[in-house]
């Protein structure tokens, strides 16, 4: 997951 | 209705002046301008009905395999209206193929061109376009997911709202027409990926981290 960072940060956004 | 109402405005490019180099610097141009719509891409896939639902990893691996997918259903859509053999990544940004052979993006111009063809021939409604771009992420094919029904779930829900609004048309074959269209579309997004990486890894392009970050997990 480390390498996937940005997306998973951005799914976790709410908005 | 859903997805017309949260299909996102088309987005321009920036050009890039960092260099003097002119196909150097259509490609900046062009990998800032799909950065870009991969930040609003995510943001999209969130309001998809049932995306936000699935668990977070299936989420991602979606995103991961199909992202390209549906970016390219945005450009074939764009590049129809243009008449010529442009293609439209942005209102300001159109390559034709001599820009795309000497920026290096002859094999993705020939694949791109393929896919607009068929989608002209089938004159895609905008109703179609949203689908299609919806079902491309559903449908990616991504391994492994971790729940498998609710992805099912996801996809089943798309594919009944295409038959009941191509039932609405009395267009009893125009759903399996367009499913038998995302062989061709997954083909060319595989082209394009190989494309950006060849660039970035050959010839040194930069790419931005979220870009870079998507292009890696295909590779």
């Amino acid at each position: 997951k480390e390498k996937h960072k940005i997306l998973h940060r951005l799914l976790q956004n709410s908005t | 209705s859903h997805l017309l109402l949260t299909e996102p405005a088309p987005l321009a490019a920036n050009q890039d002046n960092s260099t003097n180099d002119s196909s150097l610097r259509i490609l900046l141009t062009l990998c800032d301008l799909l950065n870009r719509e991969l930040l609003v891409l995510i943001g999209w896939a969130k309001q998809i009905p049932g995306f936000s639902g699935l668990l977070l990893v299936d989420q991602m691996s979606l995103l991961q395999s199909g992202w390209m997918e549906a970016l390219l259903v945005g450009v074939a859509w764009r590049s129809q209206g243009a008449g010529g053999d442009e293609l439209v990544f942005a209102g300001n940004l159109r390559l034709d193929e001599a820009q795309c052979r000497a920026t290096g993006l002859a094999d993705l111009y020939e694949a791109l061109r393929h896919l607009m063809a068929k989608y002209r021939a089938m004159k895609l409604s905008p109703e179609e376009v949203v689908t299609l771009k919806a079902m491309a992420l559903a449908n990616s094919d991504a391994d492994p997911v971790d729940c498998p029904d609710s992805v099912q779930r996801f996809q089943d829900g798309l594919h009944e709202a295409l038959q009941d609004y191509e039932s609405s048309r009395r267009e009893q074959r125009r759903a399996g027409r367009l499913l038998m269209t995302l062989p061709l579309l997954r083909q060319t997004a595989d082209r394009a990926v190989q494309a950006f990486l060849r660039l970035h890894r050959h010839h040194r392009v930069p790419i931005h981290k979220l870009l870079l970050e998507m292009l890696d997990a295909k590779a």
